[in-house]
């Protein structure tokens, strides 16, 4: 475990909270894409299938379930709970756009054909490009609630935060995983035009308002 | 490759 890593898990699990404590206080999910949110659960539940036979850490663990339990609690309360305050006429992105590609990318492209391991990179890809749904609805709905942008700061922010990581475990423990840096990098760089906004608006005691 | 089925990020 590196600084870079552990404040990378720090936001990627203070990002989750923001969200969950947006929807459950304000009892609204205006705003909020929930096909995102869908594909964030997909990302954990193929991504930690190996949470009960590969025992890492305490800590490892224990994250792991709480990513699984909180993305599955959010999207039971965009699609359930608070549905009649979810925004879907301007949640319309095609996740199958998303989830086919990255589907056949992993069986090409993965460090080993074997079912976990093939979901495992599947899960990597697709959290590349998850955040597609949840942008483009800020897009098309031209603004973000200010909560709402800081929760997809500090979700940027993780990604990377984690390329740092790659950095440090690279020159220090000769670990390098190409398919996690590739798809890191796409990941943050989805996030540079939001993060450009984020910093000359947000911080600046604005709201988040694209050009329409 | 990184220790394969054993990935220790979240």
């Amino acid at each position: 475990m590196n600084i870079f890593r552990f404040l990378g898990d720090i936001s990627h699990l203070s990002a989750i909270i923001i969200l969950l404590l947006k929807i459950w206080k304000s009892r609204s999910c205006a705003g909020i894409s929930g096909k995102s949110q869908l594909l964030f659960a997909i990302v954990f539940t193929t991504r930690y299938l190996d949470l009960f036979t590969n025992f890492i850490s305490f800590y490892n663990t224990s994250m792991k379930v709480v990513y699984v339990a909180s993305s599955y609690a959010t999207v039971w309360m965009i699609y359930s709970k608070f549905k009649a305050t979810y925004d879907g006429n301007h949640d319309t992105f095609r996740v199958e756009f998303l989830i086919v590609p990255t589907a056949i990318l992993s069986f090409l492209v993965n460090h080993d054909f074997t079912p976990l391991e093939i979901l495992w990179t599947f899960s990597i890809y697709l959290e590349s490009v998850a955040i597609l749904p949840q942008l483009f609805m800020v897009s098309k709905t031209g603004e973000a609630e200010t909560i709402t942008s800081h929760y997809l700061f500090a979700l940027g922010i993780y990604r990377t935060l984690y390329l740092f990581n790659w950095i440090w475990r690279y020159q220090f423990e000769e670990f390098f995983d190409l398919i996690a840096i590739v798809a890191g990098l796409v990941q943050t760089v989805l996030y540079c035009d939001f993060f450009y906004l984020y910093i000359t608006k947000v911080l600046k005691g604005k709201k988040l308002s694209l050009p329409a | 490759p990184p220790g394969v089925g054993k990935h220790d990020e979240l």
